[in-house]
């Protein structure tokens, strides 16, 4: 992975020798596996970080959907970082891995986020085609089978966020929706990571009603951004998605829940607008830093509720 | 970067107090090739919000035009969006 750093953006090809290189240099911590191909043929990798050991309880968490949120796959490269270099030093990181798997997706969105690199750094969308239409991709946030298409979304092909021609219509939505369908037993939190707004939040996005769980998910989501808040005094917002943002189906969180993932989060990370999807990377650091302890406090709230 | 370049584009942010400011702004959605930041799109846009969007060189004073002549308040988040493309790369790493 030559040139891969976790304070610069990375090109994904940077991204996917990564891959190969932390999971080859950790094999007592880290392995690599496929959970599909892209639109374009690229393979989709995911990352599995704990102690390997049968059985255990794990947590999903995916970077990259949407192509320009760059901030995202930073985000993702820094915690398998941060899950090297602390394990077996820091006590909390420590117990985490032992007890607990990180299912880690780098970039979910792969072609999309090579093209943000090589012709358009504003895109959004995957990059599938579909017949009937020039206009090209689907935005993977409202193409989960969740409310699909209900509210928040469009049935346009050319809009940004169009919903595809069916729920899981995306070869990567298919490959994710499919890996967590069959881990389902254990998997015990799904996280997805987005930018920009600083927000924490919960199902549903698809409707405005509630989850039976919504008082203990808003608490859990005080309590992390509180954690997160510590280190560089950035605030967040949270709560449920439709009131908190606005209403859009078809989210990955809300499918994730409605599937019996019970503790299911969206973190929209930095910034509030002033710099937004061009976030410099002398923020990199910083944001992942204080996005660390928001996850590593939500994370340990999933193992001592089994 | 052999893509687009973004040169002179600007990213606007507009204060939306009530229905009649959302219906201003879906009439220049209309009008305007608008890329939408947050929200994802016009049709998320509510009273008591925030709207960050992206428009092309061309069209910014038109924009800025419209926004001073219907009297909504609006900030330039981003005046040029090249030079905020390049700035993005300031890691000391590099």
């Amino acid at each position: 992975a030559t040139g891969h750093s976790y304070e610069k953006y990375n090109t994904w090809e940077t991204i996917e020798a990564w891959t190969q290189q932390v999971s080859t240099e950790n094999p007592g911590l880290i392995s690599r596996s496929a959970i599909g191909t892209t639109f374009e043929g690229r393979t989709m990798y995911l990352l599995k970080v704990g102690k390997a050991g049968p059985n255990k309880p794990a947590i999903f968490m995916d970077c990259g959907f949407h192509a320009r949120e760059w901030i995202s796959p930073a985000f993702c490269q820094w915690f398998v970082r941060e899950a090297i270099r602390t394990y077996g030093r820091e006590i909390h990181m420590t117990e985490l891995l032992d007890k607990l798997d990180f299912y880690v997706l780098p970039v979910l969105n792969i072609d999309g986020y090579i093209y943000t690199w090589t012709k358009n750094r504003m895109w959004r969308k995957t990059r599938s085609t579909q017949a009937g239409t020039t206009c090209i991709g689907t935005d993977p946030n409202r193409n989960f089978d969740a409310g699909w298409c209900k509210v928040g979304a469009s049935r346009k092909p050319c809009d940004d966020t169009y919903c595809g021609p069916a729920a899981e219509s995306e070869k990567e939505t298919k490959a994710l929706a499919n890996f967590i369908r069959s881990n389902l037993s254990s998997i015990k939190a799904y996280l997805t990571i987005h930018s920009y707004s600083q927000m924490m939040l919960y199902p549903y996005s698809y409707d405005y009603k509630l989850t039976e769980n919504s008082a203990e998910l808003n608490a859990l989501a005080k309590a992390s951004i509180k954690e997160l808040a510590t280190l560089h005094g950035t605030k967040y917002t949270y709560g449920p998605g439709a009131t908190t943002i606005y209403p859009a189906a078809g989210g990955s969180d809300d499918w994730a829940y409605d599937q019996g993932i019970k503790y299911s989060f969206t973190f929209e990370l930095r910034d509030k607008g002033r710099y937004g999807f061009v976030l410099p990377e002398s923020q990199i650091r910083p944001t992942c830093e204080e996005t660390m302890l928001a996850i590593k406090h939500l994370a340990r709230y999933v193992l001592e509720h089994p | 970067h052999s893509g687009e370049h973004f040169e002179g584009e600007s990213v606007f942010r507009v204060n939306v107090e009530d229905e009649n400011q959302v219906s201003l702004l879906h009439k220049l959605a209309g009008t305007t090739e608008i890329d939408f930041w947050k929200p994802d799109s016009v049709a998320q846009i509510k009273p008591q919000s925030t709207v960050d969007f992206r428009v092309k060189a061309e069209d910014v004073f038109t924009v800025e035009d419209f926004l001073e002549r219907n009297k909504l308040q609006y900030e330039v988040l981003i005046n040029n969006l090249r030079l905020a493309f390049e700035g993005q790369f300031d890691s000391h790493v590099r």
